[in-house]
């Protein structure tokens, strides 16, 4: 199967 | 003092369907350059990047950068005040803890303003890197919008995989499964019914339909979308904003378990 992760695991907070 | 004159008024509704099925509440940046909105939607596994640049407005004024929290549910009530035709002002004092937005007939014999409630938005914003994408795939914004329905009918989630020979987008469910194939097209007469691929490596990337078909709300706003991909990043999803700017949805691609 496929999980779905979140965008902040791609990109960082600024 | 922050001003901003659209004479194509309906561009700025048209943004608001765009974003407010995605959003609930966000802060629209105001600067010298232009006005920006970043924000994520409530489960994270989008951004909404929306660009308006001051050059695209037919009156631009802001002596200090400003922030204006919304609640998009009011702006977008505000805005479905406004006919297609109207001329739309956004206006706000410095400081200022409400936005008036005001909309002129073209005749100009009606006028309205309407004033909202800002809010204080405590949002995270993300740093997104200049990435030359492995593939970027340009095609019809209606054809986009029809895909992802049909395809949404067959499963949660669509497979897009970008070759040279084209881009197969597919979904599989209990009913069964459904393609979608389009080739680059070889001529067109019009520009904006055309497929275009640029690939420097295939890539295939799954990806939640639920997202997908909330990013085609933004399809009266470009006859053309623009896809790109890379290995494991998101997807981005644009279109233009007239000769204004355009708007950008990153969608994170499902993973193996």
């Amino acid at each position: 199967g496929k999980m779905q992760p979140t965008i902040s695991k791609f990109f960082a907070s600024v | 003092m922050f001003e901003a004159r659209l004479v194509q008024g309906s561009l700025l509704k048209k943004v608001l369907d765009a974003i407010k099925e995605l959003l609930n509440e966000a802060s629209w940046d105001c600067a010298d350059s232009g006005i920006q909105l970043q924000a994520m939607d409530n489960s994270h596994v989008s951004l909404v990047s929306v660009n308006l640049r001051a050059e695209g407005f037919d009156k631009y004024r802001c002596d200090r950068n400003l922030i204006m929290g919304m609640d998009l549910t009011s702006m977008s009530k505000i805005l479905k005040c406004a006919a297609n035709d109207d001329i739309i002002t956004m206006k706000a004092q410095d400081n200022a803890d409400t936005v008036t937005f005001i909309f002129e007939s073209p005749s100009q014999e009606k006028v309205s303003d309407y004033e909202m409630k800002l809010m204080n938005l405590d949002q995270d914003h993300l740093g997104i890197p200049e990435t030359d994408y492995a593939c970027v795939i340009k095609l019809p914004s209606g054809e986009f919008a029809r895909i992802c329905r049909d395809l949404s009918n067959f499963g949660e989630s669509i497979v897009i995989a970008c070759s040279k020979e084209g881009v197969k987008f597919s979904a599989a469910g209990d009913i069964g499964t459904g393609n979608i194939k389009l080739a680059q097209t070889s001529s067109v007469d019009k520009e904006e019914e055309a497929v275009i691929i640029e690939m420097q490596e295939p890539v295939t990337l799954t990806f939640a339909c639920r997202y997908l078909n909330m990013f085609t709300k933004a399809t009266p706003l470009s006859p053309q979308v623009s896809l790109s991909m890379s290995p494991d990043v998101p997807l981005v999803v644009e279109y233009s904003i007239g000769d204004i700017g355009q708007i950008q949805y990153f969608l994170a691609p499902k993973i193996d378990d």
